[in-house]
């Protein structure tokens, strides 16, 4: 464990916390992407259903643990409790185009031909694409609460970090991992944008808005 | 190892 991993898996710790913050304070889910937050619950159940036959660590059980039940909690406000503030027609991204292709590369790439290791290539290539739905409405509304976008920075920060961990563990343990690795940059890759207006913007305490 | 990836990671 280096610290970008350690920064980044913390700034994933508190982006959803940001997340749960921003539903509660603001006692809405407007703004939010279900099909993003449905995405990420696909994503770690795929990817998590390891914690039953692998033990890496207390922090990984734990940190898993956490990541399954937060994303499931935020499905349950957005489909439960907050149901009234969701407004689906806004988020129309079609998720099948991800789903699909997503199937088909973990079928060509993965480290073993196994069950759990296809569906972790799964996982890893769906998470590298999971935030384009929530992005796709940010582009369609041309707007975001403060909150909301600090949601994202934090998300965005979490896969940057994971980068320079990469690198590091390439100098100084000499592994790669090269399906991990490629899905990482397109996901960081794919927060550019948005974090170009994030610090032109949001930082310097304007309001998150597209130019129409 | 190399083999198996990076599964120490989240």
């Amino acid at each position: 464990m280096n610290l970008f991993r350690f920064f980044g898996d913390m700034s994933h710790l508190a982006s959803i916390l940001i997340l749960l913050y921003k539903i509660h304070a603001t006692r809405s889910v407007r703004g939010l992407s279900f099909k993003t937050q449905a995405l990420y619950v696909t994503v770690f159940v795929a990817r998590y259903l390891d914690v039953f036959t692998e033990f890496v660590s207390v922090y990984n059980t734990l940190m898993k643990i956490f990541f399954i039940s937060s994303s499931c909690f935020v499905l349950y406000l957005m489909k439960g409790r907050y149901r009234p503030t969701n407004d689906p027609s806004i988020d129309t991204f079609r998720v099948e185009y991800l789903l699909g292709p997503c199937a088909l590369l973990a079928l060509i790439f993965h480290y073993r031909w196994s069950f759990l290791e296809v569906l972790w290539s799964f996982s890893i290539f769906l998470e590298s694409v999971a935030i384009l739905p929530q992005l796709f409405m940010l582009q369609r509304t041309g707007e975001a609460e403060t909150i909301t976008t600090h949601y994202l920075a934090a998300l965005g920060a979490y896969r940057a970090l994971y980068i320079p961990n990469w690198i590091y563990r390439y100098w100084s343990e000499d592994v790669i991992d090269p399906i991990a690795v490629t899905a990482g940059i397109v996901q960081t890759a794919l927060y550019l944008d948005f974090f170009y207006v994030y610090f032109t913007k949001v930082l310097q305490g304007q309001k998150f808005e597209l130019p129409a | 190892g190399t083999e198996d990836g990076h599964k120490d990671e989240l």
